[in-house]
């Protein structure tokens, strides 16, 4: 038996929100210690990987480790049928075919349930490796979705650029050219405001802005944002989930030809 | 001219 229920429902829709550019159907791994997602975009540039911690439910249990199939425009469409401030529970059986999503009014007036069927998915896992970033770059969640989509109408890709004087995220085509440079906070009133840099040693890379683009829809999932960057390997976008976990996307660079 | 590399470049697969 499964069943993970949260007080709030609309972490589950931010949660959707965030993937479903990216995914159109993707396996929930559940166990003893919570919810994960890995999957790569159908063009194998883009990983998604998600943990929700079962500490972060309010109730929470997984009798034996269950893998859920699920499609996500179907599962999108049965999450819109729940109000935000609704109590949303997963529950399967174990082995079951199907997921059973309960939505309950905050007054408990109202309870709905939704069954879905599970798709039996094909999964290939790819291994993370353990890697020490050369940049770490801290910003505010907001303010990253503003820079990818201001620069995503001067070309395809963009440029960031860290050192220790700062970041800068540069586009051009046709029309012209963009950069946005942010300097290293020094003292802030808001903390999910800071520009915080950690750097090792100064890195640059080119990334696809449709992709960057899409990790953006998580922003409302935190105000922060956490780009990790090392010459030669996928930048790391990771949103943290207050209390419960976090969405961490994987972009490989482009290269020149 | 850049090209969008692979993920699979990467990872390993498991």
């Amino acid at each position: 038996m499964f069943e993970a229920r949260l007080l709030r429902s609309s972490i589950l829709k931010k949660v959707l929100e965030a993937i479903k550019d990216l995914l159109t159907q993707a396996t929930f791994d559940c166990d003893d210690n919570g919810i994960q997602l890995q999957a790569m975009d159908n063009s194998h540039v883009s990983l998604v990987s998600l943990t929700l911690r079962a500490d972060g439910f309010d109730k929470y249990r997984c009798d034996r480790n269950i893998s859920l199939g699920m499609n996500l425009s179907s599962m999108s469409k049965i999450l819109k049928c729940a109000g935000d401030k609704d109590t949303v529970t997963m529950k399967a059986q174990d082995n079951a075919d199907t997921v059973t999503f309960v939505f309950e009014s905050p007054n408990q007036e109202k309870v709905s349930d939704y069954e879905m069927k599970l798709m039996n998915l094909d999964l290939e896992h790819l291994g993370i490796p353990e890697t020490e970033y050369s940049c770490t770059i801290r910003l505010s969640s907001a303010e990253f979705a503003r820079i990818c989509r201001d620069l995503s109408q001067f070309g395809e890709s963009i440029v960031i650029s860290c050192t220790k004087e700062g970041v800068r995220f540069s586009a051009s085509g046709d029309i012209g050219s963009a950069n946005i440079a942010l300097a290293q906070t020094a003292s802030v009133d808001k903390e999910e405001e800071a520009v915080v840099i950690e750097m090792e040693e100064p890195v640059t890379l080119t990334f696809a802005c449709q992709y960057l683009n899409y990790f953006t829809k998580a922003t409302s999932l935190s105000p922060q944002v956490q780009l990790s960057m090392s010459a030669d390997v996928p930048l790391v976008v990771e949103y943290r989930i207050p209390d419960i976990g976090h969405i961490r996307y994987y972009l490989a660079p482009k290269i020149d030809d | 001219p850049l090209t969008q590399t692979k993920l699979q470049n990467f990872f390993t697969q498991i």
